[in-house]
């Protein structure tokens, strides 16, 4: 574990609670697109089916438990009890145009082809295009409240942050996994320009809106 | 890259 490792987790913890916040404290998911977030408990529960056959630690094993938890209850409020407040005409992105080509991509490129390195392989390419349907939808409305921008800065900033944890690692562990990294970095590229209009706009105690 | 079966990483 090194500090940027670290940092990222708890930027993507970050974002999780800043997301049920909004959610519980405002009892709307106006903005936030069911999705994304159904794409992010797919990365989860793909990701984490080691969860009980490979022990790696204590903060591993909760933090594992932590995400599939919080994605699914997220969904839960999204579709059940705030169904109301959920925008699905501007939630309109095709996941299948997502899902199909990332699970053909994991069948051909990974690090060995057994089912639960196959479905990790999925996990890891799933989540660098899962923000999309959310960044559209934003796109879309033109718009997003502060605390939504909030919410992608802190999600954006995990992965990228993770970048780092790549670099340390490559130097000082001599770790290097190019389909985590490549991936990484695709998922950080679809940040910049959400990232250069939180900076420039939401830091200045401006909403965040996109140029029509 | 070498083998990186057990996945450390969140």
């Amino acid at each position: 574990m090194n500090v940027f490792r670290l940092l990222g987790d708890m930027s993507h913890l970050l974002a999780i609670l800043i997301l049920l916040l909004k959610m519980w404290k405002t009892r709307s998911c106006a903005g936030i697109s069911g999705k994304t977030q159904i794409l992010f408990a797919l990365v989860f529960t793909t990701r984490y089916l080691d969860l009980f056959s490979s022990f790696i630690s204590i903060y591993n094993t909760t933090m594992k438990l932590f995400f599939i938890a919080s994605s699914y209850f997220t969904i839960f409020l999204m579709y059940s009890k705030f169904k109301a407040t959920y925008d699905s005409n501007h939630d309109s992105f095709r996941m299948e145009f997502l899902v199909v080509p990332v699970g053909g991509l994991a069948f051909l490129v990974n690090h060995e082809f057994l089912p639960l390195e196959i479905l990790w392989t999925f996990s890891i390419y799933l989540e660098s295009v899962a923000i999309l349907p959310q960044l559209f939808m934003v796109s879309k409305t033109g718009e997003a409240e502060t605390i939504t921008s909030h919410y992608l800065f802190a999600l954006g900033s995990y992965r990228l942050l993770y970048i780092f944890n790549w670099v340390y690692r490559y130097y000082f562990d001599g770790f290097f996994d190019l389909i985590a990294v490549v991936a990484g970095c695709v998922q950080t590229i679809l940040y910049c320009d959400f990232f250069y209009l939180y900076i420039t706009k939401v830091l200045k105690g401006k909403k965040l809106s996109l140029p029509a | 890259t070498g083998k990186t079966f057990t996945h450390d990483e969140l």
